[in-house]
């Protein structure tokens, strides 16, 4: 644990080697704690782009962003992780072939209201949960 | 872009490629699955109708009084958990009293309702009575509405519902004079001679005032939402203070003639009675 804690702290500090360290690891197949944390990425969904904006007034599109990275040990040093993802990350150091490191997913989500007509010229505002994520962690 | 150094770094994670035909179209169905649309939709506007109808004007202020608060929550309730407060998640009171500035000021509402903060849809409905017919029979003036209430999504229960008609500033005729004007379900229809008719809801207001009336139709939507052949609309009648039957027209009260943006319309706020599930593809 300890020692795992100091490579990274040592890898923190130069960067450049970092990078070059990488690529040269690629092909033997290095510990993934190499690659980019678990965080939150952009993605934005165009309602204008899909061709949507006769039907719907509000909004053009929206930021739904999306979670990648890698779950790697120590987890709770950088970013949320859920009790049961630190232990499953133990479990994978033990096992690695059969317990999987934990998911980078969303751990907090918000809604988006969208305004829109429908067949009748009617228009709905509604609201719909879970479509933007806040926040990342690992599960 | 991702290799590059610099600031194209920061965008390095977009996604940039252009989507074929095919997987244009998949996505598009995806998309409106999760929306909880069978397809496109395919609204038959008038020209300029989008921006310039009252429904959709209305309905805009409310998106964007949500919007803001919406962001303010998301700026000043970071540690609040998953879902957020969800008094404002889940409703849209706080912006519906905030759109009156730009609709007008109500003559009547229903704003402090508490209904409002448990609403998570609201849709408007245009009036399908193609052209004004200023009926006038026995001595008395009316004019009919019609919204067709049956195509509401799945699973969605109205809370309340609202009537909205414009009315125009008098002058000339009635000056210093009071209307009383009455919403009324049409019951019943029979050829030749009046219909029966329920009283909905009333205001008494001066011939001088001018801005939205809103008249209650919470009951009359729901019956009409489980009973949809029985929605034969509304009738609006106006009277003077002696009893007397007046013209709509005459009163200010603006009609399918009037300008699109105080065209009559009714907007419904619903509640969520079951947990939408998609079907597997």
């Amino acid at each position: 644990s300890a020692g795992g804690k100091q490579r990274n702290q040592n890898r923190s500090k130069t960067p450049k080697n970092q990078e070059a360290f990488r690529v040269s690891n690629l092909g033997e197949n290095s510990s993934s704690d190499q690659r980019q944390a678990c965080k939150k990425h952009e993605l934005y969904v165009s309602f204008r782009d899909l061709g949507w904006q006769d039907w719907i007034i509000a909004p053009e599109g929206y930021a739904a962003y999306y979670c990648e990275g890698e779950c790697a040990f120590p987890l709770n040093s950088y970013m949320n992780a859920t009790n049961h993802a630190i232990v499953q990350t133990l479990v994978h150091f033990i096992n690695p072939n059969t317990v999987p490191k934990p998911c980078c997913a969303p751990t907090q989500l918000h809604a988006i209201s969208v305004l829109y007509f429908d067949d009748s010229s009617n228009v709905i505002l509604k609201k719909y949960r879970n479509m933007v994520v806040r926040a990342c962690g690992c599960h | 872009g991702a290799d590059l150094p610099g600031e194209n770094e920061v965008h390095s994670s977009f996604i940039h490629r252009r989507l074929r035909s095919q997987e244009r179209r998949e996505m598009q169905r995806e998309i409106l699955s999760i929306l909880g649309l069978p397809h496109r939709p395919r609204p038959h506007l008038q020209p300029g109708g989008k921006h310039s109808a009252s429904a959709p004007m209305f309905m805009l202020d409310l998106y964007n009084a949500m919007a803001g608060e919406e962001e303010a929550a998301a700026a000043g309730g970071a540690s609040l958990g998953a879902e957020g407060p969800r008094g404002l998640e889940g409703g849209y009171s706080y912006p519906y009293k905030a759109l009156f500035s730009t609709q007008g000021p109500p003559l009547a509402s229903l704003q402090d309702s508490a209904f409002l903060t448990q609403a998570d849809m609201v849709m408007s409905f245009v009036n399908m009575v193609e052209h004004d017919r200023e009926f006038y029979h026995q001595r008395s003036h009316h004019r009919e509405f019609r919204f067709d209430l049956s195509r509401i999504p799945e699973g969605e229960a109205v809370t309340a519902a609202e009537f909205r008609i414009y009315k125009d500033y008098i002058r000339e005729r009635f000056d210093n004079e009071t209307f009383q004007i009455s919403v009324y379900q049409v019951l019943q229809e029979h050829p030749g001679r009046d219909s029966d008719l329920f009283l909905l809801d009333t205001r008494t207001i001066w011939a001088a005032e001018e801005g939205w009336l809103v008249f209650d139709i919470t009951a009359t939507s729901n019956h009409w939402v489980v009973n949809p052949q029985h929605n034969l609309g509304l009738q609006l009648s106006v009277e003077s203070i002696d009893g007397q039957s007046i013209n709509p027209t005459l009163a200010g009260l603006i009609g399918r003639h009037g300008p699109q943006n105080k065209q009559p319309f009714t907007v419904a706020f619903f509640k969520a009675t079951e947990v939408h599930l998609r079907s597997i593809r």
